[in-house]
């Protein structure tokens, strides 16, 4: 564990935090895809399905638990208390297509041909376009509340940080998965359009609206 | 090598 990984798992645990208590203390799921939160379900449950059947450390362990139980939780809460605060009319990304091309990514990249480490690339490469409704939805808005801008934004911070530690990993661990690189180099790309444009408003005071 | 592979992060 180096300060770069805590790092960027804290972010994580920040970024749900936020869309969760922006969710229910406005009683709103108002600016968020499902289309994302669903994804995110889907990359949690096949990364993490070894969870009960192979041990890493305590830590692992319950950040698994968390992030499969909370991403659950969030899409079910959408799904259900707030249905009627949703925007499917303009949360109209084609996840298929993303679902479609994991699927053909992680029969090319992975590191051996077996279920586990099939739905563990999968896992990988779909999280790295998860965002992509989300950004969509923003893009079709043109604006959003901050709260919704803070939750990308830690989101965001949470792969950037995965960068340094795997350059950490590479010169003091001999540790490289490149797999794991290069679809987290590609979601922090992903992301660079978006931090440009929140370090251009948001951190200058202003609403988050798209130039 | 039937090793499985140690995805250790999260």
């Amino acid at each position: 564990m180096n300060l770069f990984r805590l790092g960027g798992d804290l972010a994580h645990l920040v970024s749900i935090f936020i869309l969760l208590q922006k969710i229910t203390a406005n009683k709103s799921a108002a600016g968020i895809s499902i289309k994302t939160q669903i994804l995110y379900s889907i990359v949690y449950v096949t990364r993490y399905i070894d969870v009960f059947t192979k041990w890493i450390s305590l830590y692992t362990f319950v950040m698994k638990l968390i992030f499969i139980a909370s991403s659950f939780y969030t899409v079910w809460l959408m799904h259900n208390t707030y249905k009627s605060t949703q925007n499917p009319q303009i949360d109209t990304f084609k996840i298929r297509y993303l679902i479609g091309g994991s699927i053909i990514m992680a029969a090319i990249f992975n590191h051996k041909l077996t279920f586990n480490e099939l739905v563990w690339s999968f896992s990988i490469w779909l999280e790295s376009v998860a965002i992509l409704p989300q950004l969509f939805m923003l893009q079709r808005t043109g604006e959003a509340e901050n709260i919704t801008v803070h939750y990308i934004f830690a989101l965001g911070i949470y792969r950037a940080l995965y960068i340094p530690n795997w350059v950490y990993r590479w010169i003091f661990d001999q540790y490289f998965d490149y797999i794991a690189t290069v679809a987290g180099i590609i979601q922090t790309l992903i992301y660079s359009d978006f931090f440009y444009v929140y370090y251009q408003r948001v951190m200058k005071g202003k609403k988050f609206e798209l130039p | 090598d039937e090793k499985t592979i140690d995805h250790d992060e999260l």
